[in-house]
Order: C-alpha cells, then structure tokens, then sequence
C-alpha cells in the first residue's frame, strides 16, 4: 500500500485494494494450505475441515470486499447533488475504514499495510466520525419510517422520549387494576402482620 | 418536536428527501411507498396498538387477520402483490403477517412446476383455496439437503408416490405456517425408483383437511412451540406415514418420472437450491437490512435526545452522541445500513438476470449466484444481528424495555442468522465456490466477474 497521509485513505482505489488484497491472500492461503494437506497424504475432505476455519474468515472477507467495491462504485458513479454524493462518499469511507480498524490483523498480516499505515487509517476513521455526527439525524430521517412503523418509544420522529416510555408504562393493562397477586398471596400475609 | 432533536434538523447541510428518493430509487417510488405505507397504517385492522402486551396465541390470530385482510384490500384497490406496491406492503406491515411461508409454496410452483401443475395449483394457492407451507428442514439435518432422510418412493403399479419421514431425525421441523394454518405442504424427499435415489425433489402433499382442519391419515402435525422470537408465526413439525400422492405432485419442470419409473433429468442438480436462493435474496432487504435501519433509527434519535454525565467541567450534561465512544457505536452502523443497501439492489439485480437465463435454460451463472447469495446472507444477516445488539447496548437501560423496539427488532434479526440456512454453512459453501475459482485461475480459466481479482497476482502467500 502507498498511502503516506490520513487522507490517502480517504481514496476509495486505496481501500478496495486493501480489501481486495487481504480477500485474495486469505482464499489463496487457504487453497495452499488445503494443497499442501492433500500433497502430504491428507483425505481431500480432512483437509477441508481441517482449514474450514480459515475458508470461513476468506468468505467474509470476499463478501466484505465486494459490499466495500458495489458501494464506493456507486458513490463514484452517481449523480445526486454534491452535498448527498460527498455524504455517501464520506459512509463509504467510514464503512471501509472502521472494517480495516476493526479486522486489522487482517491487513496487517503479510504487509500489505504497516503500523504506520494503520495509525493513518485510524485517524482517518476518527475523523470521519465527527464529520457524519452533524448529519447523523437527517441520514436515519432519510429512511423514512413512520413512528408506527419503528414501534419505539425511543425513536419517534418528535424525540419526546421520556413521554413515550410513561405513556407506554401506563397503558400497560396491570397498571389499571389491582393485581390478583394481591388477593392470592400479599394480602393473607400483610394482614396477618396487622 | 424535542428541541435537541429540532436542532439536529434545524440547518442541513444536503436535502434528506432527495437522498429519500435516492434509496427508494426515484421520486416517484417515494411517492408510491408512502401510498402504500400511510394506506396500511391508516387501516384499523392492522393498528399494533398494545402490541408489546399481546399474547403468543393474540399475535398469531392478529397475523392471520392482517394477511387475509391484506389480501382482500390489495383486490379492492388494484394492487399487485407481485407489481409495484408489493414492493413496500411488507415493509409497511412490519412483517406482522401469517402466510410468508406460503408465499414461498407459491414461489416454488412458479419456479419448479410444470405449466400443467402450475395452471393446476397457482390459483388454489393465489386465492388461498389452499394454504401451502415449504417443508425442507428436518428435526436432525437442516441447509445440507442431501442428508434428509425423507423418502419419496415411486410406487409404479399405481403411479403414486409413497412419501415417509422414516425417523425422529426425519419429522419436518420448523416451518412456518405449517403448526396451526395450512393445508398443504412441499415436502423435499429423496426420490427413490427401483430401489434407487435420485436425489432430493418436491412433492405437494396435503397434511389437513380442507372441511375441517384435521390432520390427513397418516399425517402428524402441530406447533413446535414457544420461540425467541417471531411469535405470529406458527412453526411446526409433520411426521408422514405412508402417504400416497399422485405422480403429478412431484414438481417437474427439470426433473420428470415417466410411468414406466424411467428418470428423466433437465437442467442443474443446483436448480434445487433455487428456492432458497430465492428466499435468502428477499429476506435481505425485507428482513435483514430494514432491522439495521430501524434500529439505527432508534438508537441514533435516542443518543440525539439523550443526556448524561459531564464532558466540559461545569457544562450541563452533553447528548451522548457528542461523546466519541457513542459515535464509534452508531456511525459505522449508519454507514453499514447504505454498504448493505447498495448491496442488496446489487444483489437483486443479478438474481433477476440469472433467473431470466434459467428462464431460457441457460444454468451457467447459477453457482455464482449462489455463492454470492450464500455469502452475503451470511454476513449480512450476521453483521445486523451484532449491529442491532450494538445499538440496543448504546441505548442504556431504556434499550432493553421492549417499548425501545430493540429488543424486537433484535430477537428478530438474530434469527435470520440462522433460518434459510446456517451462517457458517453458508460461508463454507461460498468458501467452495472461492476456491474453485482460485484453483481455475491458477490454471488459467477465466473468472466470473466477481471473482475476477483471484486471476491478478498476490504478494505474500
């Protein structure tokens, strides 16, 4: 990997590359080792199992990689208003780099990015958190669901939130009546203590 | 409107129905899904009042109310469940509706069928003269179909299928629809002639009484019980006795058992995985990607309005989306929900085209779709799952009341991890296709487009 600054990372073809080149080593370390078993008297079927775990980690990481590539192809390719392309753009950047933040030892693994590299894309990472915070309503506003649709006292489109909750508690059907527990057990028991 | 939330919306900086009109696809499908959705949302029968308070037993008979009121007002105003509505009436339901599974039998006989069984069983089916489930999973085997133990076994003297679950291990278990609600199954059973197994097919078989409701001779059937979630929905097992149906009840349009018992095979061994292709194809955006965002929704409003602790000594208490942690939780699940988004209309895009080739016989590109499928369900469904979690625990204490919606969503969501296929199997069977990719690149075939990078050179192997 060439970057050198924080902002090289902002460059979606460094990013797909990064995605790409891990998704590859992991399929094509998993290929060898599955070779080498086989070439070392292993049954074809032991071999696999014996490196499924690392042919699940290259699955996910073929699969991330192409989420990563369809979604920057997208925000390169539209043609919305600046404002919205350079947003998506930013989500684009976000998901790609907070995966590398979080799967770094993949990255890092044979080299393709260093320590160093890795520092830049954390700081990338962080920075794109503060820029998306100031939209962050209006990007969940954009999907559009109705307050009947999100059932959630905590997610209506008004945020009165603590209303929501004791207007919910309240209109709980054993808030309007004395329970039966009462009779069943509580009472017996208090009176006695009179 | 709550003034910290006002002020989150007071000066945008792009216009939120333009990038609306962006995810639905054009102005017009934002138009036509708020049709759709208010037109639903208005209708008292549907109203989810008290739903959190709702019984097992209330939401399960709620459910069957809804869809067949559905049904009857899609008519009444013209819609098409399969046109542009259709689209957004789930969506707009919130899924609280019975018949999925049937809406799977459907798919099935479209896919699989004949035109004669297709012209035979569609409007039983369309019009809920019958009411069909998709019985594939066994009480001991699941996504790997050639371990069902099934049998379906071609009786050549009167040119019936014997179809029995052998053991335990064999009842069906798990569909939905089948516990309390239809009346006919497609049963997956390995057909066997002359004491020969052909592999896995489907069979229509009739389990309840279309009079009054009981079980068939022969037949065992109920509910499973008490589940994490999907409470509407009544999974079920069946147990099959020698049951005798027609030859016409194997689905044949690409594989046919002529009278004299002779095999005869069109098309793919893959053709059927098709079904569940299909499923896991819509379950993405109706099931997996609408969760993550509902959830964001929830959490992302919520940490907007929400006070606590001190970040500037002597300052009020700040919203807790302004502290970094916070953001570290949400934003990236923000970003995830449109990373899927964009996926998932990829993901459609080319299911319509190899569905469209099958159409003209043309298989070449379905064990393609069907690691991709397979992949993306798996990680998909996975990353949703972890990401609705994530929000709930961002939400506090308040998360975890069921009138935060997360807890729902959650229980929901984490399901689909493994329903239509285990996440890890799935992995595995992309892994197998990967694989077979690299191995042909290594000798210099040429790759599908997805997978072309494994021709270029790697360093560091």
């Amino acid at each position: 990997c060439q970057a050198t600054s924080h902002t090289d990372f902002l460059n979606p073809e460094v990013y797909i590359k990064a995605y790409q080149h891990r998704a590859h080593r992991l399929i094509a370390s998993a290929a060898f080792k599955m070779r080498n078993l086989v070439q070392f008297g292993m049954e074809q079927y032991d071999a696999w199992n014996s490196t499924s775990v690392e042919l699940v980690k290259a699955s996910i990481a073929h699969s991330h990689y192409i989420i990563v590539k369809l979604f920057a192809d997208v925000t390169g390719s539209l043609s919305s208003s600046p404002e919205i392309k350079k947003l998506l753009k930013s989500l684009c950047d976000l998901h790609a780099l907070h995966g590398i933040f979080t799967s770094s030892g993949d990255f890092l693994q044979d080299g393709h990015l260093s320590g160093h590299q890795l520092e830049m894309v954390t700081e990338a990472y962080l920075s794109l958190l503060t820029l998306i915070r100031r939209d962050a309503v209006l990007l969940v506003d954009a999907f559009d669901y109705a307050d009947q649709q999100l059932l959630s006292a905590l997610g209506s489109y008004d945020g009165n939130v603590y209303h929501n909750l004791l207007e919910c508690a309240q209109k709980n059907p054993d808030n309007k009546k004395v329970n039966a527990v009462f009779e069943n057990y509580l009472k017996p028991h208090l009176q006695s203590n009179i | 409107v709550n003034p910290d939330l006002a002020s989150e919306r007071a000066f945008p900086s792009f216009c939120v129905e333009t990038l609306t009109n962006l995810l639905d696809g054009s102005v017009d499908k934002t138009r036509l899904r708020r049709y759709v959705v208010s037109t639903i949302l208005k209708d008292p029968v549907f109203s989810r009042e008290g739903h959190y308070f709702k019984t097992r037993q209330e939401r399960y008979e709620g459910a069957v109310r809804n869809i067949l009121h559905l049904k009857q007002k899609i008519k009444e105003l013209g819609w098409l469940e399969d046109g542009p509505e259709g689209e957004f009436i789930y969506r707009a339901m919130g899924g609280e509706v019975a018949l999925n599974i049937h809406g799977v039998f459907v798919k099935s006989i479209s896919a699989l069928g004949t035109d004669e069984q297709i012209a035979k069983w569609l409007p039983l089916a369309n019009n809920c003269n019958i009411l069909g489930t998709y019985a594939q999973t066994e009480l001991g085997h699941g996504t790997y179909l050639r371990g069902l133990e099934t049998t379906a076994t071609f009786d050549i003297s009167n040119q019936q299928f014997i179809i029995n679950t052998p053991r335990i291990t064999a009842t069906k278990w798990w569909p939905g629809d089948l516990g309390k609600t239809c009346t006919h199954a497609m049963v997956l059973a390995q057909l066997i002639i002359k004491e020969k197994n052909y592999g896995m097919h489907l069979f229509i078989v009739q389990v309840r009484s279309l009079k009054d409701h009981s079980p068939m001779p022969g037949i065992t059937v109920g509910d499973i019980g008490p589940k994490m979630s999907f409470e509407h929905i009544d999974n079920g097992f069946l147990m099959m006795r020698n049951i005798r149906v027609p030859k016409e009840n194997m689905l044949s349009r690409f594989s046919e058992v002529l009278p004299d018992g002779m095999y005869v095979k069109r098309g793919s061994d893959k053709i059927n995985y098709f079904t569940m292709v299909a499923v896991r194809v819509s379950m993405l955006r109706q099931e997996v990607l609408e969760a993550l965002m509902k959830a964001c929704t929830i959490s992302i409003r919520y940490a907007a309005v929400r006070r606590q602790s001190e970040l500037k000594p002597g300052d009020r208490e700040p919203k807790i989306l302004e502290y970094q942690t916070q953001q570290q939780k949400l934003l990236p699940l923000l970003a995830t929900c449109y990373a899927i988004h964009y996926t998932v209309c990829h993901v459609n895009k080319v299911y319509d085209e190899v569905c469209g080739a099958i159409q003209a016989g043309n298989f070449d590109s379905l064990p393609e779709l069907h690691a991709l499928v397979s992949g993306m369900k798996a990680y998909a469904t996975e990353t949703c799952s972890n990401g609705i979690e994530v929000c709930r625990k961002a939400c506090g204490g308040h998360g975890y009341s069921l009138f935060s919606g997360l807890p729902s969503l959650y229980t929901k969501v984490t399901a689909s991890c493994t329903y239509e296929g285990e996440n890890t199997v799935l992995h595995l069977q992309a892994a197998r296709f990967l694989i077979k990719c690299y191995a042909a690149a290594q000798s210099g075939q040429s790759l599908p487009q997805s997978v072309a990078y494994l021709s270029s050179p790697i360093s560091g192997v």
